[in-house]
């Protein structure tokens, strides 16, 4: 399996290919790319090269060329519909966010199981009582659930969708969820991020 | 420096040994934990390994002891001060978020440029206008400044807080930011974890 660290880089890349392709710009090298990223040269073609694309020798790569044959590999022109479970303060920042759909991810309907909230608005959706998720189900082939509910409900909301046949979760509850074999499950733990700098700052000795 | 899959474990054990800590458990052993995670028992022990602390034969880690060496080593048991600009969807479920202080992050003030926004409650706070930088970084040691501002508005706020001597910055815009070589900058892409999921989904023919 590819080591997730590359996998990491991939949609910068993407978002980098975007912003020159808006600029109308033909070609992009190695070197440009290498000096948004703390990597050399090298890796950028070897990250590149997985994709299987290839660059025309004194040109670099085609900016559209590359942009559709990572967007190919990553498989994010196939659009994946997604449930959200949880219509909360982050499930409500990530539904309204755009950047979703330029990974691939559609979002189709909401849940949540406060019934002050069901049958109430956010962004275009009507947010809906986990009850209706057979009826959504039968009419939606769904890939992925958002998971943004507490910690309490996260494992009870995750064996409702893995019964219902989703082999994907997103999972924002901090927790280790236990999932069968044949379901891919991603864990974001946003305050990871802020132990890896607490992390780096006592190394650095900036305190 | 210590690969980033190991850092991104060790937030987890630690979730997970403040559960068992409220449950009153005093000892865990490597092959409960390795039970959560899709590692063996050996990297658990390795893992652990490099915070220094030992385990105790036939009875496994103590709980508590674990628990604090981890928080000593990650150095989420100083107090990091951050600053927050941009206070908008994301940004407040971030201001909102208990989990940030679990792992030593404590916001003490936000700014926003929107004149609407300015003067207005979020969480505890009121929002800042961010001519007020000046005032907050002489009253207070910022350590971390969490960037959730638009992305064409970025890399301009991330110049205007590391000016000001901000060492760390956790940007969450889609974008790679350049910053000194003195400035730890940590890039969350949220968009990555649907690229990654799209792309195992493709994988694994769930299509
Ligand atoms: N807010 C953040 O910035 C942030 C950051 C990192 C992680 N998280 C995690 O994300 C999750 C959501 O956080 P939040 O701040 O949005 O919380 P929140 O309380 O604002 O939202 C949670 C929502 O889930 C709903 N819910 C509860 N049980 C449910 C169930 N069984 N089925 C459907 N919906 C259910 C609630 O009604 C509520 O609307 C938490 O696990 C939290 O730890 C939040
Ligand atoms: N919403 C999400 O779930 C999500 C997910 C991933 C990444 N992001 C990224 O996070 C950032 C914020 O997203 P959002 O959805 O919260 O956007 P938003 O538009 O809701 O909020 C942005 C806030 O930044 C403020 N702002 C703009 N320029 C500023 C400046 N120079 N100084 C201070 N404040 C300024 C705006 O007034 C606004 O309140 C974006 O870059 C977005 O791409 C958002």
């Amino acid at each position: 399996n590819l080591p997730e660290q590359y996998l990491k880089r991939i949609p910068f890349y993407h978002q980098i290919l975007s912003e020159l392709a808006l600029k109308n710009e033909a070609y992009v090298s190695s070197r440009y790319l290498a000096g948004f990223f703390n990597v050399d040269e090298t890796q950028i073609r070897k990250d590149i090269s997985l994709t299987g694309y290839k660059g025309k020798p004194k040109y670099g790569y085609s900016v559209q060329g590359l942009k559709e044959a990572i967007e190919a590999y990553l498989g994010i022109n196939y659009h994946n519909t997604a449930v959200l479970f949880g219509a909360g303060k982050l499930g409500t920042a990530l539904i309204e966010y755009e950047g979703l759909a330029d990974y691939g991810l559609e979002i189709i309907a909401v849940f949540d199981n406060n019934p002050v909230k069901i049958g109430s608005p956010v962004g275009h959706f009507n947010i809906l009582s986990p009850s209706a998720l057979p009826r959504v189900i039968r009419s939606f082939d769904i890939g992925i659930a958002i998971l943004t509910v507490p910690k309490t409900a996260a494992q009870e909301v995750c064996d409702q969708v893995t019964a219902m046949g989703i082999k994907a979760i997103w999972n924002f509850a901090p927790l280790q969820l236990s999932v069968g074999m044949d379901v891919i499950l991603r864990n974001e733990n946003l305050a990871a991020g802020a132990a890896l700098l607490s992390y780096y700052l006592k190394k650095s000795n900036h305190r």
